[in-house]
C-alpha cells in the first residue's frame, strides 16, 4: 500500500478504536490502551458495536461502520462497564 | 425489553433542577420552556416531579444541574466541537450525579429542522440523569444517535416508558398523575372553616352570588376602581364604596369573554389594556372590547414565556414599590415585561421572597392607598414594600368587610 494510504488506514483504525473505547465497547481500563489491543480484541469490539447499531457483523471498520461512527450522538457510553 | 437500567437511580421522586447557564443560540425563555417540556416527558408517565431551584451556591444545590459548555468543562468528558458528541449526562448520585451538559459548539434550535433540536437531546439526557442507559432500539428516546427534531406532540416510546417505570413506578392507570395529598396535620380549625365556607360557596345556587361571599377569584384596580371577581360575576368598588351591591355578569361588561370565571386580571400600564387569565390562556381587552383579531379561545400563556405545563395564573399585580408587573402561580412568580410582553429573564423565582405571603394565592392588587394587598380565601394581607414582608403574619383583615361593606 502507498504510505499515505497505509497511514490513512492506521489513522482510521486509531480513530475507530478510540471511538469504541470511548463508548464502552472495549474492556480496556482507559483510552491509552488501544495500540496494545490484540487483533482479536479489536474484531470483538467492532462486532459489539455493529450489533448495537444494528449493522452487518463484519468485524471490520468498513465504510458503513465508519459512517455510523461519525453520526451525531450522545456522549454517554452505550454499554455498561 | 431493550431499555437498559444504569444501576443507579434516585431514592426519591420529587427531584430538583437548576439552570447553571443558557445557550446563546436560543432565547433563554424558549430554552426554559423546552427544558420544562423535556422533563414533562418523564413526569407524565411516572410519579416523578421536577422543581426548579432558582438560586444555589452549595455544591449540590439541585439534583439535576443543566449546563451549556464547550470542549473541556471541568469533568472528564470534554466536548469535541461541532458535530459528533452533542451532550452527556451523569447517572443519579452525588456531586455531578444527575447533571446534564450540552455542547455549546452545536447549533441548538427549538422549532426549526436545522441545527440540533434541544428538546430531543434534553429529553434523552434527562433519561440518563434518571438512571437509564442507551437502548439499542432505533426510535426509542434512549437510542444513542440523534434522530432529528420531534413531531409537534411528542410521546415517549414504549421502550422508554417501560424502562423509566421500572425505576420510578407507574402513574395510575388512566394516566392522570397520582397526587397524594399527605396532610402534615389534621388541618387547623382555620382550614376546616375555610373548607366549610368553600363548600358553602360551591353549594350556593350559581345564579345567586352573595357579595358577602368568602372567596374571590380575582381582584384588581381598573381606571382607579376596584373590580372584585367571583364566578361569572364581578362587583365594582369606587372610592367611597360599592358602586352597586348586586354583581354584574362579566360578559355583560367585557364583551365575548368566553370563560365562566377569571383566575387573574390586571390593567396594563401600557395603553391601559386589561389582561384576563383563565387556565393556561389569556385575553387582552381594550376597555370593554376584546383586542382586535384576538382569538376567542384565548392565547396560550407560553406566548408570554411561561412554561408550557403551567396550569394557571393565580394572581397578576403591579407592585406598588417598583410599578412592575408580577404573575404568580402556586409558589412561583415571574416579573412581566409589558413592553416585551414577555416574562423577564431568570424567572420564575420562589414566592418565599415575599415573606409571609400565603400560597397559592387567590389574588393580589395595589389599592388606591398605594399599598399592595395579597388575597387568599376570605382574607387579605397588607404588604410592607420596604421590608419585603406582610404587615402581620395573621391576615390584616377580611375582604368582605373592607371592600364589600359586609
Amino acid at each position: 500500500q502507498p504510505r499515505t494510504q497505509r497511514s490513512a488506514g492506521t489513522n482510521i483504525q486509531k480513530k475507530g478504536m478510540k471511538y469504541l473505547m470511548e463508548f464502552g465497547y472495549v474492556n480496556g481500563p482507559s483510552l491509552e490502551m488501544e495500540n496494545l489491543m490484540s487483533e482479536e480484541a479489536q474484531v470483538k469490539a467492532i462486532r459489539r458495536f455493529q450489533a448495537f447499531a444494528n449493522l452487518p457483523l463484519t468485524g471490520r471498520l468498513d465504510h458503513r461502520t465508519i459512517e455510523w461512527m461519525e453520526k451525531p450522538r450522545c456522549g454517554n457510553k452505550d454499554t455498561l462497564p | 425489553k431493550r431499555y437498559v437500567i444504569s444501576g443507579s437511580q434516585w431514592e426519591k421522586t420529587n427531584l430538583t433542577f437548576r439552570f447553571l447557564n443558557y445557550s446563546p443560540d436560543v432565547k433563554f425563555t424558549k430554552i426554559r420552556t423546552v427544558i420544562y417540556e423535556a422533563f414533562r416527558v418523564w413526569s407524565q408517565v411516572t410519579h416523578l416531579t421536577f422543581t426548579e431551584i432558582m438560586f444555589g451556591s452549595a455544591k449540590k444545590d439541585a439534583d439535576i444541574r443543566i449546563m451549556f459548555a464547550q470542549k473541556f468543562h471541568h469533568d472528564g468528558y470534554p466536548f469535541d466541537g461541532p458535530g459528533n458528541i452533542l451532550a452527556h449526562a451523569f447517572f443519579p448520585g452525588e456531586n455531578k450525579g444527575g447533571d446534564a451538559h450540552f455542547d455549546d459548539d452545536e447549533n441548538w434550535t427549538v422549532d426549526s429542522d436545522e441545527g440540533v433540536n434541544l428538546f430531543m437531546v434534553a429529553a434523552h439526557e434527562f433519561g440518563h440523569a434518571l438512571g437509564l442507559s442507551h437502548s439499542k432500539t432505533p426510535g426509542s428516546l434512549m437510542y444513542p444517535w440523534y434522530a432529528g427534531k420531534q413531531s409537534k406532540y411528542y410521546t415517549l416510546p414504549k421502550d422508554d416508558v417501560e424502562g423509566i417505570q421500572k425505576l420510578y413506578g407507574v402513574k395510575n392507570s388512566n394516566n392522570t398523575p397520582v397526587i397524594v395529598l399527605v396532610p402534615n396535620h389534621e388541618g387547623s380549625k382555620e382550614d376546616k372553616d375555610e373548607k366549610k365556607e368553600e363548600e358553602e360557596d360551591e353549594n350556593k345556587d350559581e345564579g345567586f352570588v352573595d357579595n358577602c361571599t368568602h372567596k374571590f377569584d380575582a381582584i384588581t384596580r381598573i381606571r382607579g376602581d376596584v373590580y372584585i371577581f367571583k364566578g361569572k360575576y364581578f362587583w365594582r368598588w369606587e372610592s367611597g364604596g360599592m358602586k352597586d351591591s348586586s354583581p354584574i355578569l362579566i360578559t355583560q361588561f367585557w364583551y365575548n369573554y368566553p370563560e365562566d370565571s377569571v383566575d387573574a386580571v390586571f390593567e396594563r400600564k401600557k395603553g391601559s389594556k386589561i389582561m384576563f387569565f383563565k387556565g393556561n390562556k389569556y385575553w387582552l381587552y381594550d376597555a370593554n372590547h376584546m383586542e382586535k383579531a384576538w382569538p376567542i379561545e384565548g392565547r396560550p400563556l407560553t406566548e408570554l414565556g411561561l412554561p408550557a405545563d403551567l396550569k394557571k395564573i393565580d394572581a397578576a399585580f403591579t407592585w406598588s414599590y417598583n410599578k412592575r408587573t408580577y404573575l404568580v402561580s402556586d409558589d412561583m412568580y415571574w416579573k412581566f415585561d409589558e413592553n416585551e410582553n414577555y416574562v423577564v429573564y431568570d424567572y420564575p423565582r420562589d414566592m418565599k421572597i415575599w415573606q409571609g405571603v400565603p400560597t397559592p394565592l387567590d389574588a393580589a392588587f395595589q389599592f388606591n392607598d398605594g399599598k399592595t394587598y395579597f388575597i387568599k380565601g376570605k382574607h387579605y394581607w397588607e404588604f410592607l414594600d420596604s421590608q419585603m414582608r406582610v404587615k402581620t403574619k395573621l391576615p390584616t383583615g377580611n375582604i368582605s368587610e373592607r371592600w364589600m361593606q359586609c
